[in-house]
């Protein structure tokens, strides 16, 4: 069993901005068929995160600005690190996606729990 | 590396029936902390699954009668199918959870694309 890394299975990233309404960033989520929009600013740096699970909870709770669901303190995967240590931190924090970033926090993709399971049915 | 079967992973699934409100259905969804809602008859029968990714695309859609956001032709798996089947499944469909259920359509549980990863990372 040879040991994947983190830049072996990580995709783009579909991201928005922080200044962006909440109703644009569910039509993304549809229109883009993901569950996790990562939020950038204006040189690619990570900033946060909005889920499907955060849209849910903004419904659920009747409210709609943005910056109230925007996940700050994100964890987050390097590019050259083991998919072990990555699953590990998803099943740690009960979240299902990393967004991977560089040194300046540039983010570079996303790894999901299910580009894991996906590596699992190769 | 042994073979792991969908019995090693699944875990009990919250569920909700179909004469729930939406918003009821969100709360749930916020407060057991998962993306998958499996619903079900009186006697546990399957008969769909609503996502939080199906509460983000009511709220896109501005619309709030659960009888249209509920998915019925649901991907699923049984006890004994070998974990690489049903990741293969979640693949193909682009999903993240099936139900587990017996030949009775009775569910039995829930695998995620969640539980995949996290055998990985053992
Ligand atoms: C705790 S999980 C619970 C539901 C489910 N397990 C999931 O992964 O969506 C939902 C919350 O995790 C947050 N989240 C998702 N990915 C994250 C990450 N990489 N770092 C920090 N929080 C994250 C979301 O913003 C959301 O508020
Ligand atoms: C196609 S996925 C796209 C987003 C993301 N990949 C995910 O898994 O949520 C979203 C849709 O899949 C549906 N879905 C989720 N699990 C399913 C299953 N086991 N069988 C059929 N449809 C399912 C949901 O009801 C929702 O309408």
């Amino acid at each position: 069993q040879e040991t994947s890394f983190v830049s072996n299975v990580m995709h783009d990233a579909v991201t928005c901005t922080e200044d962006e309404e909440i109703q644009t960033i569910a039509n993304r989520i549809v229109t883009k068929s993901v569950n996790h929009i990562i939020v950038i600013n204006a040189d690619k740096k990570l900033r946060g995160i909005v889920t499907s699970w955060d849209i849910t909870k903004a419904m659920a709770e009747g409210k709609n600005e943005l910056s109230k669901f925007v996940t700050r303190r994100v964890i987050t995967a390097k590019p050259e690190e083991p998919l072990e240590t990555a699953s590990r931190k998803m099943a740690k924090y009960n979240i299902s996606a990393l967004p991977v970033i560089n040194r300046e926090r540039k983010v570079l993709g996303i790894v999901t729990a299910e580009d894991v399971s996906r590596l699992l049915g190769k």
